[in-house]
C-alpha cells in the first residue's frame, strides 16, 4: 500500500 | 497604504476561485513589486505560492511592505457579488490593519459597493520554502505540456484509481494508473528544447530518469488552476515535492509543491 507523505518530510523550518 | 484595482473576472479572481478546493486561509504579502500569496492545504500535502507582479493589475500601489492573513473563501464570496464590467479595488490603509476594503465600481461609475473583510491569522501558512523557488537545477526532470492536456490526463486516470504514477526519461513522459477495473497509460514522446512550443510536450531539463506517485485529487486541483494558462511546467525529483508551475506575465508565477506518495 502507498502512504501519503507530508511536506514536513521535505522541509522542517516552519 | 496598499491598493490594487482589477476588472471583474481578472486572472487573480480566477486563480482565487480555482484554489478554493485546497485552501481556506492564505498569507498575503504585498510589496512595491507585486502581490504574493502562500497557502498550505489542511492536510499539509500541498503548498501553494503565487506572485502577481504589479504590472498585471489595472493599477497597483504599495507604499510599505505589508503582510496579512486572508480567509480566501470569504474573499471569493465577496468578489462573486460583483457585476460584469465592475472595477474591483482591494485596499488596506495604514491606520486600520484589521481588515481590507473591497470596492466594486460599476462601469458607468453610478454605483459603488464597499465591503470590509476581517483579516485572520495565517502565520502557520508561511513556510520558509523560498529556496525551493530557485531550485530548478535540483529537479531530476522538468517538462512542459499544454495545461488542457495535463487536465485531460488527470481526468482520464481518475476514472480508474486515486493515484497517478508520472515517469520521465529521455524517450517518454508517461502518466499511468492501475485500479481494480483496469489500467491506463498515457505516453508522450517529448521534444527536447529550451523553448517549448505551446502545443507540444517538451522535456526542458533532464538529469536522469525519475518517477513519482501522486494522489490525483491534488493533481486535479493543480490542473484546474493550470487551465487558466496555456502551459504548465512540472518538475520531478525524489528529494523534493513535485512542482507544478504556471507563468503569469514575465515575472509572475503560480507554483504548487505536492508531496508524493511512497510505498510502505
Amino acid at each position: 500500500s502507498r502512504k501519503q507523505m507530508k511536506l514536513s518530510a521535505f522541509f522542517s523550518g516552519k | 497604504m496598499f491598493e490594487l484595482t482589477m476588472a471583474k473576472g481578472s486572472i487573480l479572481q480566477g486563480v482565487l476561485e480555482a484554489i478554493l478546493d485546497l485552501v481556506n486561509v492564505a498569507n498575503v504579502d504585498c510589496s512595491s513589486k507585486g502581490f504574493s500569496l502562500q497557502a498550505l492545504d489542511t492536510e499539509h500535502v500541498v503548498f501553494l505560492s503565487l506572485f502577481f507582479p504589479s504590472e498585471v493589475f489595472r493599477s497597483y500601489r504599495c507604499d510599505e511592505d505589508c503582510s496579512m492573513g486572508i480567509a480566501i473563501a470569504d474573499m471569493v464570496d465577496l468578489l462573486r457579488a460583483s457585476n460584469d464590467g465592475d472595477i474591483i479595488t482591494i485596499k488596506v490603509t495604514d491606520q486600520n490593519f484589521e481588515d481590507i476594503t473591497i470596492t466594486f465600481e460599476s462601469p458607468d461609475k453610478t454605483k459603488t459597493t464597499d465591503m470590509d473583510l476581517q483579516l485572520v491569522d495565517a502565520r502557520s501558512h508561511r513556510l520558509k520554502i523560498s529556496e525551493w523557488h530557485d531550485m530548478e537545477s535540483e529537479y531530476q526532470a522538468i517538462f512542459c505540456m499544454p495545461s488542457a492536456q495535463f487536465m485531460l490526463n488527470c481526468k482520464s486516470l481518475s476514472v480508474i484509481d486515486d493515484d497517478v504514477v508520472i515517469r520521465v526519461n529521455e524517450e517518454v513522459i508517461s502518466f499511468s494508473t492501475k485500479g481494480k477495473s483496469g489500467c491506463v497509460n498515457i505516453s508522450h514522446v517529448p521534444n527536447k528544447t529550451d523553448n517549448p512550443e505551446k502545443a507540444s510536450v517538451t522535456l526542458t531539463h533532464m538529469r536522469g530518469p525519475v518517477s513519482l506517485t501522486l494522489n490525483l485529487r491534488y493533481m486535479k486541483s493543480c490542473a484546474k488552476v493550470s487551465t487558466l494558462f496555456d502551459q504548465v511546467k512540472i518538475g520531478l525529483s525524489t528529494k523534493l515535492p513535485l512542482m507544478v508551475e504556471c507563468k503569469i506575465a514575465e515575472k509572475g508565477y503560480i507554483r504548487y509543491f505536492v508531496a508524493p506518495k511512497i510505498t510502505e
